[in-house]
């Protein structure tokens, strides 16, 4: 008989079980209701027979989110693991959603279920994107908005993992801040 | 404790192992 490998018989497990969300914006519902739990995973083998089955995000409606957090954390500002957190956020232009939204998606995702973070990945709650008409917009969540460098190193591996040009900045805003802002965006804590 | 982390080119090698 064959011996086969222990690699080509057991599924990779990953470091943390993670979950996949997905908002659907329907305003005749609760804000809550449009939020629904797709499925959650814990090797690589269930991630990839998730990520190749489900929509990309190039392709959903406007108004539409997808969110990858660890299991047990919900993927709203409410949730404590989050209350204190903030977010790198990636603004997208329109044309990016054809070249760029999938690719930077992806790569994300990569990095959480891969905890490419190091010894920061346990900063690093979920990822959010938003695909809106007025331009789609990627997140990445961590738990402490007061942790410079857990917050600097992970800003940087993330511009370095999607390929953003150093030239080109992108801002942490504290979820409080995002909570309280006056004006149409929160102000940046950080930038890297 | 010891951590387990993939690589991004490990990870793509899985993407299509049956």
């Amino acid at each position: 008989s064959t011996l086969l490998s222990p690699d080509a018989l057991i599924k990779h497990p990953l470091q943390n079980k993670w979950a996949l969300w997905f908002f659907k914006n329907d305003r005749t519902k609760e804000w809550t209701a449009n939020l629904k739990l797709v499925t959650s995973f814990d090797t690589v083998e269930d991630f990839w027979a998730l990520y190749n089955h489900v929509q990309k995000a190039s392709k959903l409606p406007s108004g539409c989110d997808y969110s990858l957090f660890k299991d047990g954390i919900q993927p709203m500002w409410e949730d404590g693991q989050n209350k204190d957190g903030g977010r790198w956020l990636i603004n997208l232009n329109k044309q990016q959603r054809h070249s760029d939204l999938d690719n930077f998606w992806l790569e994300t995702l990569l990095c959480l279920i891969g905890e490419s973070f190091e010894e920061y990945s346990d900063d690093v709650n979920g990822a959010v994107v938003n695909v809106r008409n007025k331009g789609d917009k990627l997140s990445l969540w961590t738990r402490d908005a007061t942790r410079p460098d857990a917050i600097m190193k992970i800003g940087k591996k993330l511009k370095d993992s999607l390929k953003i040009p150093i030239k080109i900045a992108i801002g942490f805003q504290a979820h409080t801040d995002t909570m309280t802002k006056t004006g149409s965006t929160a102000r940046d804590r950080f930038r890297v | 404790g010891s951590k387990i982390f993939y690589e991004r080119s490990f990870l793509l090698q899985c993407r299509n192992s049956p």
